[in-house]
């Protein structure tokens, strides 16, 4: 689960279910549970987008106090089989803009075989943190243990998929690796994020023509 | 490796799908 690009009355955000259900039920509500909604609907999802949803769930008519905790989830049936997603949060923002300050934290280069994806689980846990922005190279392109080679690399799955990301299959497979990891779902839970292309979301040191290994 | 325009297609197809941003 992912939650992001805020904006003073609507919230934009996205999550991929395990299986290829058609039809995710999506709610935001003043609790975890799900049982008070302030909106909801449904938001039909298909392999043409790898099965990602995303709503621009406008809870403005809620009567939601500014600064209040909101929640969010997900729920599908495929198959006979019910799913339901981690429940996120955010903060609300009313129309006025009544934030006296806002509280976000910046990162960027986060390379899934260098590790350290313990900082997300760290600002997981910040309380007052409003947002965060990723400032660039959410993913890597290369294949495995091409950067970090054999002696850097910290983790002991091999990355997927196993070459160099090229195609279409190939970017949603390197997201969804990347997106499995715990840490970086902890924070999606946590926070929004505004998120922005670098390089390595395509490839390394694209230039007009070209780029550094292309 | 696939034309680079192509390749960068693709790698923006798969970026607006899994990063939240506003279609």
């Amino acid at each position: 689960m992912a939650a992001c690009d805020p904006k003073n009355t609507k919230y934009t955000y996205n999550y991929s279910p395990t299986s290829d259900a058609v039809t995710v039920h999506w709610f935001i509500g003043p609790n975890a549970d799900g049982t008070k909604t302030i909106t909801a609907g449904t938001f039909v999802t298909d392999g043409g987008r790898d099965w990602t949803v995303k709503v621009d769930a406008d809870y403005s008519t809620g009567n939601v106090v500014a600064q209040s905790k909101l929640y969010y989830g997900f729920q599908a049936t495929h198959m006979g089989i019910s799913y339901t997603s981690p429940i996120g949060h955010f903060r609300a923002i009313d129309s006025k803009n009544t934030f006296a300050e806002l509280t976000y934290a910046t990162v960027s280069c986060s390379n899934w075989g260098f590790g350290m994806f313990n900082a997300y689980d760290t600002l997981s846990k910040i309380e007052e943190l409003d947002f965060y922005v990723h400032a660039g190279d959410n993913i890597y392109e290369y294949k495995d243990l091409r950067y970090p080679d054999d002696h850097m690399k910290v983790r002991t799955q091999i990355t997927d998929p196993p070459h160099e990301i090229a195609s279409l299959d190939d970017y949603r497979r390197r997201y969804r690796l990347y997106r499995n990891d715990a840490s970086m779902q902890a924070l999606g839970a946590h926070a929004p994020l505004i998120s922005i292309a670098d390089d390595h979301e395509y490839t390394n040191n694209a230039w007009l023509t070209g780029a550094e290994n292309h | 490796e696939g034309d680079y325009y192509e390749r960068m297609h693709f790698a923006m197809k798969a970026f607006f799908e899994y990063m939240p941003i506003r279609e």
